[in-house]
């Protein structure tokens, strides 16, 4: 289960 | 991270740090458009709110909170701080910022990655940015002239979003499957909108004299 890409940038 | 996210992000905070230096300590906000520092509010309000939920990179959290706190003082400083507030000039700063942010949240329950709330609000915050600065934009074209802090706070907001667009080209070559078209063509937009200030700028920088806008 592919975790969502979180939203690493600002 | 890479050196151009980095170097976007410093040159972000650079440019609240700028502005947050000559209206503290000048204690004046001339020329400074408080719509849009009402709508960079707004901004990162919508676009934050995960920051007690998804726990990304201690640098991460931290610039969060600097860009929240600085944002969300400036607006303080320009609505209630007793000198701050007399040096406001409202009857020029008169940019209708309603008109921008309906459109925005229309838009971003059209077009997003994701129906959700806080996707919806993302997409929102970043729409939102990329017209912000046009109330400061149209205030500088009435006031014509502009003190240099000013202009370096318009020039490095401007900058900021650049070095994310070589980010986002960096990030789609070294990353497979980095690609978000939302942000990159919000980004894209909103460094357009510097466009002019940019040349002017540039042009007042090399001929070093007082930076103006046409009318």
């Amino acid at each position: 289960f592919q975790s969502p890409p979180q939203k690493d940038e600002l | 991270m890479n050196i151009f996210r980095f170097a976007g992000d410093m040159t972000h905070l650079a440019s609240v740090l700028v502005l947050l230096l000559k209206i503290h300590t000048i204690k004046s906000c001339a020329g400074v458009s408080l719509k849009t520092q009402e709508l960079y509010a707004i901004v990162f309000a919508t676009r934050y709110l995960d920051i007690f939920t998804d726990f990304i990179s201690l640098y991460n959290t931290f610039m969060k909170l600097v860009f929240l706190g600085s944002s969300f003082s400036i607006v303080w400083y320009m609505r209630s701080h007793k000198i701050v507030r007399r040096s406001y000039d409202k009857d020029q700063d008169t940019f209708r910022h309603y008109f921008l942010i309906v459109p925005c949240l229309l838009l971003a329950m059209i077009i997003n990655e994701k129906f959700t709330f806080r996707e919806v609000l993302w997409t929102f915050s970043l729409f939102l940015e990329a017209v912000a600065i046009l109330p400061q934009l149209v205030l500088l074209q009435r006031t014509r002239n502009i003190d240099n802090l000013t202009g370096q706070y318009i020039f490095l907001l401007g900058a900021y979003r650049a070095f994310y667009i070589f980010n986002w080209i960096y990030r789609y070559f070294t990353e497979p499957h980095y690609v978000h078209w939302i942000p990159w063509i919000a980004g894209l937009l909103q460094t357009l909108l510097y466009g002019d200030f940019f040349y002017y700028y540039f042009h007042s920088w090399k001929n070093n004299k007082k930076l103006q806008l046409p009318a």
